[in-house]
């Protein structure tokens, strides 16, 4: 393992932990997509079904296990914790999320590295991750002003895809037979779709004003 | 060495 994947990790592991301190400290999920929250738990459980057949090190299995608990207590927080749920943006996100699930389940048919149960699901998890921050950035657009740690969360998500591709980037050339053509592709694509949301994370740090994002 | 089909990444 290189220092970017493990940055990228930690910067993932970041995302998750600032997410979390958001809704236990504030007791709200305000600006938090419920729908995005599905997809990444979705992601999770599809990509990690080698938990039980592949074991490549501790690290990869705890950091697994942590990605799949995490994610699903998000989820149940903000669908079933009395208090959290009140402040959930119903009637903000409303992404037709069911699209993404059945575009990238369609297109894990077609295109994988083996047309096997578990690498079907791993493609899908793959092109899910790469569309699944939509429903999230078109709730921030909507509802314009973005709290602190709603605007670290997306940002430290961000970093985690843009150290990935740094790690890939790495391993091309220092690895003889490096070949993931469908992460990486999957991979830029899904770090495109946060350049807009980083701009303006930018302006609003060098200007040291508060994130807005242009309706 | 890992198999091509084995996913290292998380």
């Amino acid at each position: 393992m290189n220092i970017f994947r493990f940055a990228g990790d930690m910067m993932h592991l970041t995302s998750i932990l600032v997410l979390l301190l958001k809704i236990y400290a504030t007791k709200s999920c305000s600006g938090i997509s419920l729908k995005t929250q599905e997809l990444y738990a979705l992601v999770f459980l599809a990509r990690y079904l080698d938990l039980f057949t592949d074991f490549i090190s501790v690290y990869n299995t705890i950091m697994k296990l942590v990605f799949i608990v995490s994610s699903t207590a998000i989820v149940w927080c903000m669908k079933r914790d009395r208090v959290v749920r009140r402040s959930y943006d119903k009637q903000l996100d409303t992404f037709r999320h069911y699209f993404l699930l059945a575009a990238s389940f369609a297109l894990a048919l077609l295109v994988n590295e083996k047309f096997t149960f578990q690498e079907i699901f791993w493609a899908f998890s793959i092109y899910l991750e790469a569309v699944a921050i939509l429903p999230q950035l078109v709730l921030l657009q909507r509802s314009g002003n973005v709290d602190n740690l709603t605007g670290q969360y997306v940002f430290f998500l961000g970093a985690y895809r843009a150290f990935y591709i740094l790690n890939w980037i790495y391993r091309y050339f220092t690895e003889t037979h490096f070949s993931r053509w469908i992460a990486c592709i999957s991979g830029l694509v899904q770090t495109a779709l946060y350049a807009d949301f980083f701009y303006y994370y930018y302006i609003s740090w060098k200007n040291n004003t508060k994130l807005k994002l242009p309706a | 060495p890992l198999e091509q089909h084995m996913h290292d990444e998380l």
